[in-house]
């Protein structure tokens, strides 16, 4: 297993007592591959290990008399750095706050609206209201509908009978109510799918929401780097929801992620009850990733 | 001679980005490039080529079938890969072949039967659904009775999606293989563990739990038209010695091929 290859080669570098530049060179080499073995994308892993280098170099850690414990330091610190702090999510005062989620197939974004609608009801002490707007989904509206009941949140649907979306219709409608927050659920779609990146572009256009939201499988592997490329040149990604972090991904996409759109991870979904949404944090997710 | 080229560090590093990118993790993805390595440049891409032909699974022998009806097929994975959608694919498919019936056992999710009812009537075969809250054995139990006493050919049962951490889903899981067996002892006659490809290692580690728990006896391939290569299919096939069934390129009905070498190296070298 990689990564006590790395507890390892620490042991035995903290035996040796100073560190030369081929320790360093084969420490470096060690965190590549635990790195990449966590689903880190590669170019991403690259410029990681360029920039602890530099670090290394700066600390002037070949003179340092405990380099083992520096040397771990520098690693944890850039990590945690790069992978940000949370972020709170601000309501704007007195108005309709409207949250976009957008992702893959599958990536938790019907769930997610749930969770983040309980979060706002229980936390926030605001009213939410989830919006449908999936229009391709066998009962997707009504998966939304149970969560909207569930959770005690208002619940429109924009799908109309021939299939399609009537945004006039929801602005008229939720102009005439008192919800604090509406929370709308995009059909998945593919980041190469350009029909359907460009459907995205004209809901976001159309609705100008306050919050963009990624909504990202935590499992993902190098695949992460491009779907953050590509919706965040499609969009203003405003930040990250990671989901099924309750699986035993090692979560390096959360890193992929961070690194492609410099935007914080919100939250992180720790399980598939409307409960299961919590704070991003970040000294989980680097442990998970290192180890 | 050729021997002596060594190969460069970057030319190596080129090689494993190639690899990593397409999702072969990095063992088996520097097992290859030490093999590889061996050969001179110019032969080194061709090499891999033909190594990595040789490291995936053959097209396998077709689906089982019962020796008496109703044949019936198993679907599980973790949360949101493609089960559902899925089976819509097999009914649709599996329709011009004999009755068939779907099984809503996902009794846990929002809407999960309303969504495999409604592919059900588009597909146009019948489908036993289960309560929501309802044990899925049971529902498997009592429809799986019905297939048999009124003569359906096939049945297809959807599951709730799980995180193979999740020991009592598992368990679940486990109960709902030994179930079907009280009605037909054979069931069920194919498991087939659906991966998504935009995954990472972990669908390694999922097709490990899995097959510890209960019967896997074939993979799905899902969301292949993505840009992911699904590159962990070579070391299940490699370490686990797992078989793959189907390869699915998309939403609709129709966005599927049955699986075969040739696919997968198209797809990684296209
Ligand atoms: N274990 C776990 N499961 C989750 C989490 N978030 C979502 N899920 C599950 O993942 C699956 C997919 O969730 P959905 O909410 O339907 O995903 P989606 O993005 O809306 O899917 P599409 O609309 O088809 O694109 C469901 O089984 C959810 O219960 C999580 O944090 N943990
Ligand atoms: N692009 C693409 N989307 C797919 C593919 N297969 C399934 N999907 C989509 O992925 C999403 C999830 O599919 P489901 O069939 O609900 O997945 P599931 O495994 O049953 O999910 P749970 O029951 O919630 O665990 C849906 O939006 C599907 O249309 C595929 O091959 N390509
Ligand atoms: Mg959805
Ligand atoms: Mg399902």
């Amino acid at each position: 297993d990689l990564s006590d290859k790395l507890v390892n080669m620490l042991n035995s570098l903290r035996k040796k007592g100073k560190l030369t530049k081929e320790d360093i060179d084969k420490f470096l080499k060690n965190l590549k591959m635990v790195l990449l073995a966590s689903d880190v994308g590669f170019d991403v892993v690259r410029v990681f290990i360029k920039d602890v280098r530099k670090k290394l170099e700066e600390a002037n850690i070949e003179k340092s008399i405990s380099p083992v414990d520096q040397l771990t330091k520098i690693v944890y610190d850039e990590m945690r750095e790069i992978l940000g702090q949370p972020v709170p999510l601000k309501l704007k005062p007195g108005k309709l706050t409207q949250i976009l989620l957008v992702g893959l197939q599958g990536s938790g974004k019907t769930t997610t609206a749930g969770k983040l609608a309980y979060y706002i009801k229980k936390k926030l002490r605001k009213s939410p209201i989830l919006v449908a707007a999936d229009t391709y989904r066998p009962a997707a509206a009504q998966q939304l509908r149970t969560l909207a009941n569930e959770v005690d949140a208002g619940f429109y649907s924009m799908v109309k009978e021939d299939g399609t979306l009537d945004i006039d219709g929801y602005k008229k409608f939720i102009r005439g109510t008192l919800y604090d927050v509406a929370i709308i659920d995009s059909a998945g779609r593919m980041h190469v799918d350009e029909e359907l990146m460009e459907e995205i572009k004209q809901l976001h256009e159309a609705l100008q929401p306050d919050y963009v939201f990624l909504v990202a499988d935590a499992m993902l592997g190098q695949e992460a780097v491009d779907i953050a490329d590509a919706f965040h040149k499609a969009l203003p990604i405003s930040g990250v929801i990671l989901t099924k972090v309750d699986g035993d991904t090692r979560g390096g996409a959360a890193l992929s992620l961070r690194y492609v759109t410099g935007v914080p991870i919100y939250f992180m979904g720790m399980g598939e009850k409307v409960d299961a949404l919590e704070p991003f944090d970040p000294d989980e997710i680097s442990a998970r990733i290192l180890d | 001679f050729s021997s002596i080229q060594v190969m460069s560090e970057d030319e190596r590093d080129e090689l494993l980005a190639f690899l990593i990118k397409a999702d072969f993790g990095v063992m088996l993805a520097e097992e290859l490039l030490d093999i590889v390595e061996e050969y001179p440049p110019e032969e080194r891409e061709m090499r891999l080529r033909t190594l990595l032909a040789s490291y995936l699974p053959p097209k396998p022998e077709p689906i089982k079938i019962a020796s008496e009806p109703p044949t019936v097929y198993y679907f599980f994975g973790v949360n949101g890969v493609g089960k559902t959608t899925t089976i819509a694919k097999f009914a649709h498919i599996l329709k011009k072949r004999g009755k068939v019936m779907v099984i809503g056992a996902d009794t846990f999710r929002a809407a999960a039967t309303d969504q495999l009812g409604l592919w059900a009537e588009k597909v146009g075969v019948d489908a036993h659904l289960g309560e929501r809250g309802a044990d899925p054995s049971s529902v498997i139990y009592t429809g799986v009775e019905k297939a048999k006493a009124r003569g359906y050919d096939f049945v297809l049962v959807d599951t709730a999606g799980r995180m193979s951490t999740k020991k009592n889903l598992i368990e679940e899981l486990k109960k709902m293989e030994r179930v079907v067996k009280k009605v037909v002892p054979d069931a069920p006659h194919e498991s087939f563990l659906v991966l998504d490809a935009t995954q990472g290692q972990a669908a390694f580690r999922q097709a490990k739990t899995f097959m510890e728990a209960v019967q896997v006896t074939r993979i799905i391939l899902t969301k292949l038209d993505s840009t992911a290569k699904g590159g962990f299919i070579f070391s299940i096939w490699k370490e686990l010695g797992l078989p793959i069934a189907f390869l699915s390129f998309g939403q609709e009905l129709d966005d599927w091929v049955e699986y075969s070498p040739s696919v997968i190296l198209d797809n990684l070298f296209g």
